[in-house]
This record gives C-alpha cells, structure tokens and sequence, in this order.
C-alpha cells in the first residue's frame, strides 16, 4: 500500500458516498445517469468476484463490499424507491456500445485466459469507460448540480491517483499491470474537460454550465 | 496462485 493508492481508494470511496447521500438526502436522482451506475455495478460485481476466493486484508475485503453495497444501492434508489425523479429522457447512452467491445476486448487481450482473469480484464476496460453515459447526460442537460461535480470530480481523481500508485510500484516494487495502466490512462483522460470546468467554475462558487 | 495475490488493487 501507497500514499498515491490509499488516497485514491478514499477520493473513490467518497465520491460513492457522496452520491448515495446526494439521492437520498434530496431524495431525487435528477442529473445522475442509472446506466452509469448499471455499468459501476457490472465493474464491481466482475472484478471483486475474487471476495470469495481470496482474502488479501481487512482492508481489501471491506472497500469491496462497501463499493458493492453502494453500487447497488444506488441502483435500487434509483430504479425503485425514487424513479419518479429519475431522468430517462437525458441518460440515452446506449450502454451496448459500451458493454459488447469491452467483452469482446477482455477475451482478445488479457493476461491469462481464465474465467477470473477474462472477468477482471473485462471490468478494468469497462471501467474506463463507464462514466460516459453520466458525462453524455451532463452535455444533454448542458449543466450539473455542484454535488454532482463534486461526486463527479472525487470519482475521476481516484483512478487519477492509482496512475501515481502505479508509477510508485513500478519503481520501488517493479511491478506493474499494463491492462490496468492503459484503461486507467483513458479513464482519466476521459474527466480531462470535465476537470477543466470543475476546476475553473465549480471551484469558484459557479454552476457546472456546459457551454451549450 | 501467486499471480492472484499480484491483484492486490482495489
């Protein structure tokens, strides 16, 4: 474990907080795009799947199953308990465009063919990808509550900050996984614009506005 | 199985 590892399991961990506190306390799910979340739910499921299989600490087993229990929370906030404020016309991403080349991806390039392994590959290339609905659905609606930015920018940080990590293990521990390295760079670079206005608005007490 | 404990990352 590292500093650039810890901070970025702990920005992750605040941005899922962030958003079920964000649902529940407004009770409305408006400007939050479920196909995201659908996709997160589908990441975890499929990379923490090791939970039954092996236990490498308190620590590792725990963060699974909070970003496991809050993935579905979410989904079941969203999808049943306040669906009424649920914005279906604005989160239109076809998530099938997404889900099919990811799999088909997993199973071309991948460190060993085996289920666990094809399973763990095709989460860290769906993850990189995941945020988009959520960032389409801000473009569509041209704007985005602050807790969303907020929730948005401790999410884009965290796989930010295991590019760090990964620079730290390449050299004090020569180790280093080039699937996770190259999906966590295009992950990353997908918030670059997002980054940019949270940064120059959000940060100043203006509203997320897209410029339309 | 010392590859899996490689997969040590969240």
């Amino acid at each position: 474990m590292n500093i650039f590892r810890l901070s970025g399991d702990l920005s992750h961990l605040l941005a899922v907080i962030i958003l079920v506190l964000k649902i529940w306390t407004t009770r409305s799910c408006a400007g939050i795009s479920g196909k995201s979340q659908i996709l997160f739910a589908i990441v975890y499921v499929t990379r923490y799947l090791d939970l039954v299989t092996t236990f490498v600490s308190v620590y590792n087993t725990s963060m699974k199953v909070i970003f496991i229990g809050a993935s579905f929370a979410t989904i079941y906030l969203m999808y049943s308990k306040f669906k009424a404020t649920y914005d279906h016309n604005h989160d239109s991403f076809r998530i099938e465009f997404l889900l099919a080349p990811t799999v088909i991806l997993a199973l071309l390039i991948n460190q060993k063919f085996t289920v666990l392994e094809v399973l763990w590959t095709f989460s860290i290339y769906l993850e990189s990808v995941a945020i988009l609905p959520q960032l389409f659905m801000v473009s569509k609606t041209g704007e985005a509550e602050s807790i969303t930015s907020h929730y948005l920018f401790a999410l884009g940080s965290y796989r930010g900050l295991y590019l760090l990590n990964w620079i730290y293990r390449y050299y004090a521990e020569d180790h280093y996984e080039l699937i996770a390295i190259v999906s966590g760079i295009v992950q990353t670079v997908l918030y670059c614009d997002f980054f940019y206005l949270y940064i120059t608005k959000v940060l100043k007490g203006k509203k997320l506005q897209l410029p339309a | 199985n010392f590859h899996r404990k490689e997969k040590d990352e969240l």
